[in-house]
């Protein structure tokens, strides 16, 4: 399975829809500081589920919503929507999984699979074994890297767990 | 479960210091069990040692030594088990360019089987992409991709 | 003591306001007291809008906006009471371009009345330097100096 | 006043000794990594009194000693002198002050002024009002700027305060 695009729309500074489509081998994103590419890895954590702010550097969940800027106003939706192609890794018969996650400014909060909604549990269970989650060791920034070196040795078993 | 632990352990601990010699030119690394007899209770130790260098505390090392040594531990564990994808958010920023081309050289090599997404304002790691993704703030406040450059 | 802690803020806060607005080309920033009536016994809170964005909580700002952000905080506090010499330890790493063109500058009038000690990997930053030490292992394990450059 | 040298010898990888002369403006420091840029700094601070070895990434005070290397046996000595020049600012009658600090592998620690043993309390107050200290805002790396500003109010508090 790899992942295929990434749409993001109303999420952090994506006012407007911008879809990522990916390819296999390297791919590089690249802009000056505070363009929004640390913005893309925040929202492919977010899609796969993350529930704690703090991870994406917010306060509060609805920090992730377009909050405006001196040209437009704030958006009352965020979306990302990610898709999988499936080579039979996920045990679903579609050749592509369409991943999405909706948040309301009212704080309704949404999951979909395949633009049906579902718990956040059905796309944990689907991704289990998978190595792909909110959490997982594949999603790493310098920070986090560098606390491998100095966590303790508990917690550094958890990341090789993960992949046993 | 425990057979599972200790065998991936024992693998990505080979691995870890495969990529740890080929990453530092020499030099040796390992992980090993600590804290408990019991595989399922232990907690994972990490030694490394550059070349020539004393075996040291790993909080020694420089800050661009123990982010090349996080990736050889990252990159061991992909080795063992891929990833379908994986997310880079400027891991290279400690990096000088001599390890820049090592990091990049196993970088190429696993995106055979897995798909990478990095991060990065450095030269030579977006040299070393195949597909070149920009995002702008034209209009300050609103990213934007603007451009996508693709290899060959 | 109250008398000079007010008066230092004010000071510190109007430089970083400026600072802020200079390294950010536009933009607000500032600092104010807070969880207390007392000045002695506030702490300060830091708001910072880089231009055209909208104020939000300095959590959500960019790995590179943190750092540019901070160093208006360092440098106002340098206007305000110089220090005799400031070292700065690869705090341009998160830096893009543009952004350590700004920082330079900034460092460089700075220079006139403190010495700075600036540790890089950055050639834009190195060709700020009036003189340039350079540090090499070629025997593995042993620090030796090898290179001093003078401008002029 | 400012710092006109900096002598390192037995101090961490700087098994020999080593003098970096440093004039006003700005000095670059530059090198591969793991070459001992970060050690300089190191000296600097504990020079200055610096009383963690966690601050300056070891875990014992004995650990900025040499270790010894593939071609090098350890050393038993770490030294490291400062030399400032004097324009007024410190109340002593001397154009230059040099503070140096000894530490033995038997544990034995000296604190010298201009090559006088003194304790740490007579370089201390020294610098007293100078901004000359190992906690000095003065002395900055990337870690502690991120930290600034995500610190509670009240320990950035701590960093006006000693400006004031
Ligand atoms: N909800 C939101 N609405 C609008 N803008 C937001 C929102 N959340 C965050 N931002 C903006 O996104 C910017 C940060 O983007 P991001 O972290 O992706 O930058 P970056 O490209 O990674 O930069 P760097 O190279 O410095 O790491 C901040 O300037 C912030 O103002
Ligand atoms: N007591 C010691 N004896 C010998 N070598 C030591 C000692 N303490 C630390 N070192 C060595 O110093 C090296 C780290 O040096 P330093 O942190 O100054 O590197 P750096 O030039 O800042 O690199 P980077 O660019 O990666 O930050 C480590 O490789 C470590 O082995
Ligand atoms: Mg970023
Ligand atoms: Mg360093």
């Amino acid at each position: 399975m790899h992942l295929q695009s990434v749409a993001l729309h109303g999420f952090k500074s994506f006012a407007d829809k911008t879809v990522l489509t990916l390819r296999p081998g390297v791919t590089a994103i690249v802009g000056p500081n505070g363009c929004g590419k640390s913005n893309v890895a925040d929202a492919i954590r977010w899609a796969l589920g993350e529930q704690s702010p703090k991870t994406l550097r917010g306060q509060r969940m609805e920090d992730v919503i377009f909050h405006g800027s001196v040209s437009r106003r704030p958006l009352g939706l965020a979306e990302v929507s990610l898709v999988f192609t499936n080579d039979g890794d996920l045990a679903v018969p579609w050749s592509e999984v369409m991943v999405g996650r909706r948040l309301y400014r009212d704080g309704e909060s949404e999951y979909l699979l395949n633009r049906t909604a579902c718990r956040l549990k059905d796309i944990h269970d689907l991704f289990l074994g998978t190595g792909v989650n909110p959490k997982a060791y594949a999603l790493m920034e310098q920070e986090r890297l560098a606390h491998l070196l100095t966590a303790r040795p508990i917690d550094r078993r958890v990341f090789i767990e993960e992949a046993a | 479960a425990q057979e599972r632990f200790v065998q991936a352990f024992e693998a990505i601990n080979a691995n870890f210091q495969a990529l740890f010699a080929r990453l530092f030119e020499g030099g040796r690394a390992g992980l090993c069990l600590v804290e408990s007899e019991d595989p399922l209770e232990a907690g994972i130790e990490l030694q490394a040692q550059p070349r020539g260098k004393r075996l040291q505390a790993v909080s020694l090392l420089s800050g661009g030594e123990k982010a090349l040594t996080g990736l050889a531990l990252l990159f061991a564990i992909f080795y063992f088990r891929p990833s379908p994808f994986c997310l880079l958010d400027e891991v290279d920023a400690p990096l000088d360019d001599a390890n820049i081309d090592r990091f990049v050289r196993v970088l190429r090599e696993l995106s055979a089987q897995t798909q990478f997404i990095v991060i990065t304002h450095n030269r030579k790691t977006m040299e070393a992409a195949d597909v070149l993704y920009g995002i702008t703030m034209d209009e300050p406040g609103l990213s934007r991709l603007v451009s996508v450059t693709l290899k060959d």
